[in-house]
């Protein structure tokens, strides 16, 4: 009847606890599986006790290595290899980290920073991109944010309020725009009003509607060909998601070189384990949290502490 | 697809009479394998195939089925007999004004729920309106307000900070005025957890007497749907759930959970984002989906 690994020492009450422990914080049985067959040998490498404390303690550890340690190890499947991610990195242009150390001069669109946030309906991209915004802003950057969600009900209308709060300029047009245009016009528009970040909304997008994974495709395709290299995308899931979050974060990856996931509604009761799978398979880190509704809930990601609340 | 799987785990069976607790020992796990990755809570995959077992022992091997496709078929029927065996409808008086609230987590669809609610309700021959409670949500409720204007309902809104309540109760007189018969209550998305807005859906019910309250839920929601919909249902309380983005590909075990643990009936189902995806919830179709 177990899930989990066989040949190992702990009593069945133990077990039991762990799979629900991993299960329940939406691990998906993959990860809950792997997890507990290797349990054994690390206690005895880490001198633990066969207990659920000494467990949980390794358990945690491991979480935290694979967090740390992700590296996106999925592409698009119809890149062009001479513009990947990598290829600036290549030129020593650091282009990885969503935060720069200092604002480059903006004198033209390829020194604008563009970043693109994307995911499925309801995620918390909107709000985030206020969060994010709001933050850059407090490191000193200047940022500009593009209303790129130009099919939603109010949804140009959501983020101007959000840019208004915040401080920073918004470029929208009217509703039914293409969004690659609008996109356009925001880098543009942040060369000539010496904005050094762009923070690109997108409407939300199940993963399963080509069309509109296409449409993402396109507006990329256009920023780049702007700015002479790929924007930072960031993906954003629900920390309420179960396994359909796995699915989410390969087809939006598949589609896009997503640089890495925001992950949002950390303050609910949902741990977002789904983070784990997504880091072990696709490689993709989480770079920021979502905790709340406000402007300043918004957190860089940090593995140990999201490892210690898993099964708190 | 289980079918498969279960063949798989099943072979033991070639040329047995019966199923013993041996034979579909293997069976039995990919099962609760299956059922956990569609997202069915650990607790509920866990009874659920305990009743699966113990309808499948001891039974004969069914002439002209694999085993595997006579186990599969106890779990469907298991399965759909847990989410509802019948569909069930919204609860409306034929007479006066029905009063829906609509509720639940961020982000979940309620305020599009509203929209396809109303012209579902409108294609029934009522007259809705719309109230835009969402005090909270910048643009709110100019997202009301627009969605409104597509179905060609009226809608209440109030931009002088009013208290949800308040705003619920000028909505049921602007609908008497308008000789409107029903009053869909669009809610802020709120946290199961959060006591002072748990409070703000009962003072709004206390205000105006909600006919049906309606736990909007996201399809893809993971463990965590039994623990929502218990506070909601303990805090709040209401009589039926819409699950909501069933046009992707998340296999919506947290519908499951969510009726064996709180016994509310899934009333409606949201299939997109124009205002006509809506549907009733069909739970045989919602057990194939759940076994993939
Ligand atoms: N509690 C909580 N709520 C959040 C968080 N992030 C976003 N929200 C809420 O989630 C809801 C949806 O947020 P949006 O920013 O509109 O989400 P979106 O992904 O842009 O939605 P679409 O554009 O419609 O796909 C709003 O009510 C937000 O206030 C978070 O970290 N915690
Ligand atoms: N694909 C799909 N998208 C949906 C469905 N229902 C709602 N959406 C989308 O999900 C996102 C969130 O919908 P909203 O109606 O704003 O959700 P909400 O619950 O009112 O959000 P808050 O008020 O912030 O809590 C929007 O992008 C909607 O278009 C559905 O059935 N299918
Ligand atoms: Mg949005
Ligand atoms: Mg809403």
């Amino acid at each position: 009847q177990r899930l989990l690994g066989g040949g190992v020492k702990l009593d069945e009450d133990t077990l039991d606890a762990i799979e629900e422990l991993l299960i329940g914080a939406d691990m998906g049985v993959q990860s809950a599986v792997r997890i507990t067959r290797t349990i054994e040998s690390r206690l005895r490498e880490t001198g633990g006790e066969a207990d659920l404390p000494s467990v949980l303690r390794v358990i945690r550890g491991d979480v935290r290595q694979i967090l740390s340690e992700a590296k996106p190890k999925v592409k698009p499947l119809t890149w062009d290899d001479a513009l990947e991610p990598g290829a600036d990195r290549k030129k020593g242009r650091k282009i990885r980290t969503p935060v720069a150390a200092e604002p480059p001069a903006r004198e033209s669109a390829a020194d604008v920073r563009v970043v693109f946030v994307v995911g499925v309906n309801g995620t918390g991209k909107t709000t985030s991109i206020a969060k994010l915004g709001y933050l850059l802003q407090q490191r000193g950057h200047r940022v500009l944010l593009a209303a790129g969600d130009t099919f939603r009900a109010a949804a140009v209308e959501q983020i101007q309020v959000w840019a208004e709060r915040i401080g920073a300029l918004c470029v929208a047009q009217a509703p039914g725009a293409d969004p690659a245009a609008v996109a356009y016009d925001a880098i543009n528009a942040a060369v000539a009003r010496g904005c050094d970040t762009v923070i690109v909304d997108t409407a939300g997008r199940l993963h399963t509607k080509t069309n509109l994974m296409a449409e993402l495709a396109k507006v990329v395709r256009v920023i780049r060909k702007l700015t002479g290299h790929d924007p930072q995308t960031l993906l954003v899931v629900d920390a309420n998601t179960g396994q359909n979050g796995l699915a989410q974060a390969r087809v939006f990856a598949e589609t896009i070189p997503v640089e890495g996931l925001i992950l949002t509604k950390l303050d609910g009761t949902a741990k977002g384990g789904i983070v784990v799978a997504i880091a072990e398979t696709l490689g993709l880190p989480v770079l920021y949290v979502g905790m709340g509704e406000t402007v300043a809930d918004l957190a860089e990601f940090d593995p140990g502490t999201f490892a210690d609340a898993l099964f708190a | 697809d289980l079918t498969r799987r279960l063949e798989g785990a099943m072979r033991k069976l070639a040329g047995q009479p019966q199923l013993t607790e041996d034979n579909i020992k293997e069976a039995l796990r990919e099962i609760r394998l299956a059922l956990l990755e569609a997202d069915v809570h650990y607790q509920v995959a866990k009874d659920l195939v305990a009743r699966v077992r113990e309808q499948a022992l001891g039974q004969q091997v069914l002439q002209g089925l694999q085993p595997a496709q006579q186990v599969v078929k106890i779990v469907h029927e298991e399965l759909k007999r847990l989410l509802g065996g019948e569909t069930a409808s919204l609860q409306l008086p034929a007479k006066g004004m029905a009063t829906v609230m609509v509720l639940g987590l961020q982000g979940s669809g309620k305020t599009t729920f509203c929209g396809k609610l109303a012209r579902q309700l409108q294609k029934e021959g009522r007259r809705p309106l719309l109230v835009a409670a969402d005090i909270y949500r910048p643009a709110a409720i100019d997202q009301l307000e627009t969605i409104a204007g597509q179905v060609g309902v009226p809608v209440f809104s109030d931009r002088v900070k009013r208290s949800a309540p308040q705003i619920v109760k000028l909505g049921q007189r602007k609908a008497r005025d308008n000789d409107c018969d029903v009053l869909i209550v669009d809610t802020a998305g709120r946290l199961h957890i959060d006591q002072t807005l748990l409070q703000e859906l009962n003072d709004i019910d206390k205000m105006v007497p909600m006919d049906e309250k309606l736990l909007v839920l996201d399809a893809m929601t993971g463990q965590e749907a039994v623990h929502i919909a218990e506070q909601f249902a303990a805090q709040v309380g209401y009589d039926g759930v819409v699950l909501t983005k069933l046009d992707g590909d998340a296999r919506g075990g947290a519908a499951l959970s969510v009726k064996e643990i709180t016994g509310k009936p899934i009333k409606l189902v949201g299939v997109g984002e124009r205002l006509d995806d809506l549907e009733v919830f069909h739970p045989d179709r919602m057990a194939s989906r759940i076994l993939g």
